[in-house]
């Protein structure tokens, strides 16, 4: 089986900054499939905490536009994980 | 993926058992192998036991519980290695390793490493089925019967947090739980190796009280961090799981720490989300470097206190 790959996946960051917002999150995790990479399930969100998540390619744009209605500020940590994960290999052999 | 084990590099499964082997040929005097259990698709837990003698102080430490997390087995074969280099030559390493013993298990969640390695590099959990639900995995660091019970919203099988069908469910889970209660006597420090978010954590995470060593655990982490900051500057936060990350149950750390260990502690290594799981090689060599002055700073404490 081929591995799977993450083309033009993105990791966003947002830190909502109370229970309305938190709640957005919330239910955006519910709507879209996302993968929580920090805190590591949507249950342990919270105001004022930084919330870093990976969004497939599909998802991205609701995603987008579910935050900019909340006027929640994001900002993209990774553009594309494929190519990052590509990118972790940066050490030649010895 | 092809050439050889690196030390500056991340290393697949069949590298790191082949490095356990070569590990333990070139200093059978200091390095042992282990098997502790094997997975759930039966590849072999394996510790590595530093030191001379059997009875005395040791300190147990493990890394990749969570498959994705890359840069914690690193650490561990890092550490291994220096350690074993450093025997002989370095006062404070020849020391340590005279006077106590130190258990790594380099590679917790075998299965699921592989998994990340060769089918998804997002993947967290083990690799365990489960009747009823065509999602699979649980996540290891859930699984420890620390109040395992208590969040409802680890029981899906499909979430990336499940916490297994019952306490120690998971062979990887039950294999560190009898290898840590069988050496129970001797293992005065429990340290745990994730990424990300640079942090040094002690317990609890299943409630906000306070452990009763508080003040002490509270001591150790913050020389700890400082040491760690000595070599680039890198700023670790501490604290108590629940308050300084988030509420968690299950956890290896309140399950080692209820056992009676009390002192243990949880690393989550570089970055802060810059690259997070996705950690180039390249910051490999600087992560475990600074990493080790605060696992040698907890180790020297430890000799001295316990």
């Amino acid at each position: 089986v081929a591995p799977l790959r993450f083309d033009r996946e993105k990791v966003l960051r947002v830190i909502p900054q109370d229970e309305k917002q938190t709640n957005v999150i919330k239910h955006l995790a519910q709507t879209n499939e996302l993968d929580f990479w920090y805190p590591d399930a949507p249950h342990h969100v919270t105001a004022n905490m930084t919330v870093d998540f990976r969004v497939s390619e599909k998802g991205f744009q609701s995603v987008q536009s579910a935050l900019d209605q909340s006027n929640m500020h994001y900002e993209i940590l990774i553009r594309d994980v494929q190519e990052e994960i590509e990118k972790q290999f940066d050490v030649k052999e010895d | 993926t092809t050439g050889r084990h690196s030390y500056a590099k991340y290393n697949n499964w069949d590298k790191i058992v082949a490095w356990t082997e070569k590990m333990v040929g070139k200093r059978p005097d200091v390095v042992s192998r282990i098997k502790i259990g094997s997975t759930v698709e039966d590849n072999p837990l394996y510790v590595l036991k530093i030191g001379k003698e059997n009875e005395r102080r040791a300190i147990f430490m493990d890394c990749g519980i969570h498959a994705r997390e890359w840069v914690s087995p690193a650490f561990c074969q890092w550490f291994v290695y220096q350690a074993t280099k450093s025997y002989g030559k370095n006062k404070i390493m020849t020391k340590l390793l005279d006077r106590m013993n130190f258990y790594v298990l380099p590679v917790f969640n075998v299965d699921g490493y592989i998994w990340s390695w060769t089918q998804n590099r997002m993947w967290r959990k083990n690799r365990s089925k489960h009747p009823n639900s065509t999602c699979i995995g649980t996540d290891l660091n859930r699984n420890f019967n620390a109040s395992w019970s208590s969040s409802p919203s680890t029981n899906h099988p499909c979430m990336d947090t499940y916490r297994g069908p019952a306490p120690e469910s998971e062979k990887e889970t039950k294999a560190v739980a009898d290898f840590i209660q069988s050496h129970l006597t001797s293992i005065k420090a429990y340290i745990t190796f994730h990424s990300y978010s640079q942090m040094l954590l002690f317990p609890y995470g299943y409630t906000s009280k306070l452990p009763p060593n508080y003040k002490d655990l509270v001591k150790v982490a913050k020389i700890g961090t400082e040491a760690l900051s000595t070599q680039y500057e890198t700023r670790y936060i501490y604290g108590p799981i629940a308050s300084t990350i988030y509420p968690t149950s299950g956890s290896s750390l309140d399950w080692a720490y209820n056992l009676g260990i009390k002192h243990t502690f949880a690393f989550e290594l570089r970055d802060q989300g810059r690259f997070g799981f996705l950690l180039p090689e390249s910051r490999i060599k600087p992560t475990c470097k600074e990493t080790m002055l605060a696992v040698k700073f907890i180790a020297k404490y430890i000799l001295k206190h316990t």
